[in-house]
């Protein structure tokens, strides 16, 4: 029992993280994430636009410089509150390799951001400070809405962060290597589906 | 990811999990990674995802003052690898100075990483102290004037042999599929990878950051926040906007 309060509270901890920066979002207008959104999604798959708009957010907070989101009908200034979450969710972003954030972008289109996050979060849940390898069950539930190419898609996305999906059971294996890298893929799917989900 | 991504950031987590020890991302910089060498922190820091240094091209021994350098200015230490290492490991673990780690990710079967740590010795970081900052020194101004904050490495995780890492399989048998090609993928994974990785080459390291104080005093403390400014403040420079194109 013991095991189990240690990994949902290792969990909860980047979840409530997660959650705080995402607050901050969704504070921002319906125009404002909608811009944020397009911006965004034209930057993925260019780690290194992606890299370079982490250092101007940077440095504009650092030097309390202001920022302005282009927007119609009117721009949109961000409050350092603001900057400092799409900073946050940027530096996610550029952990994650071009094909993965280009894998997003594509995961938008067909509107699975839910699923994967849900399968990205319930596996983590479950092994978060997990140390050792292992091959674990898959609630089929979390993937049987996907067709077969979304399915592709999902597999491929979480494959590259290292968490391998076998459709076939379905299981999954666990490797605590790649934690940092779910937690970065899990920020990123948050930020994207908050973002969908306002436009 | 890279294969070296990968090999760095296995390492770090099993020589310090969940700790500080900061996996290096590129090949290519390991030589601006060495104890002393002055670095930059991107990305508001988190635990899980951790922060991003990036090179500069000085060390801090660039930035002060003349005077006496440590003649050896890092020492081994007493790490205490056989606790922090799993099963992979095999080799020389009584060893405190070097330690050899088989099947970590990236390795081929063949393939041995040996490793050792560096780190600044107390005594050679108390020389260095004695020499004082300098203030016009054009990079450190720029730094100022920028508003950065400055960290130090003090300690490194580095090869003691050169070693030749290979990657095949799985990557090709998940991701070659038609369906990538048009966003480009199928090149980027679908093929064998190995890279050769030299004799003191740096995987990971540990850092501490920098403090001015004054016109020529500095500090490294032990302890740092991120409210921690390395410059005191002064004045900011003029107004500049961000703006997040579409």
């Amino acid at each position: 029992a013991s095991d189990v309060g240690d990994v949902h509270e290792g969990f909860r901890t980047l979840k409530e993280e997660v959650q705080r920066e995402t607050q901050q979002v969704e504070k921002l207008s319906r125009v404002g994430q909608s811009s944020l959104l397009s911006s965004l999604s034209k930057l993925l798959g260019k780690k290194k636009e992606l890299q370079d708009l982490e250092l101007a957010l940077e440095g504009a907070l650092d030097k309390g410089h202001e920022v302005t989101l282009e927007a119609l009908p009117k721009d949109v200034l961000l409050s350092k509150e603001a900057v400092g979450a799409i900073l946050y969710f940027v530096g996610a972003l550029t952990e994650l390799s071009e094909a993965q954030q280009k894998l997003l972008v594509k995961s938008m289109e067909k509107k699975i951001l839910p699923v994967q996050l849900k399968l990205v979060e319930s596996t983590m849940e479950q092994n978060f400070l997990l140390d050792k390898e292992g091959v674990f069950p898959l609630q089929p539930e979390l993937l049987s809405s996907l067709g077969d190419e979304e399915l592709t898609l999902t597999e491929a996305l979480v494959g590259l962060s290292g968490l391998e999906v076998q459709r076939s059971g379905p299981q999954y294996m666990w490797d605590p290597d790649t934690l940092p890298r779910l937690c970065a893929l899990y920020a990123g799917l948050s930020l994207l589906q908050q973002l969908t989900k306002a436009s | 990811m890279t294969m070296f991504e990968n090999v760095t950031r296995a390492l770090a987590r099993q020589l310090n999990p969940r700790g500080d020890l900061t996996p290096l991302d590129s090949l290519i910089d390991f030589k601006r990674f060495h104890p002393f060498c002055l670095v930059l922190r991107k990305r508001k820091s988190t635990l899980f995802w951790g922060a991003r240094y990036v090179r500069t091209d000085y060390t801090l021994l660039d930035v002060l003052e003349p005077g006496s350098s440590p003649s050896d200015p890092t020492d081994t230490g007493n790490f205490g690898f056989k606790n922090m290492l799993d099963t992979r490991v095999e080799g020389d673990v009584d060893v405190p100075k070097t330690v050899k780690v088989k099947g970590t990710a990236g390795l081929s079967q063949n393939s041995t990483l040996e490793v050792q740590t560096l780190s600044v010795a107390p005594k050679a970081l108390e020389t260095v102290q004695e020499r004082k900052l300098a203030a016009d020194h054009p990079f450190l101004k720029e730094m100022q004037d920028q508003g950065e904050n400055l960290y130090v490495v003090m300690e490194v995780v580095e090869t003691v042999q050169e070693v030749t890492l290979e990657r095949a399989g799985k990557a090709e048998a998940c991701f070659s599929l038609p369906f990538f090609a048009p966003l480009g993928l199928q090149g980027s994974i679908n093929h064998k990878e190995a890279v050769t990785i030299p004799k003191g080459c740096v995987l990971a390291f540990r850092v501490r950051q920098l403090m001015v104080k004054g016109k020529d005093e500095w500090d490294i403390p032990h302890i740092c926040n991120d409210n921690m400014q390395t410059f005191p403040p002064g004045e900011k420079s003029g107004e500049e906007k961000v703006i997040l194109i579409q």
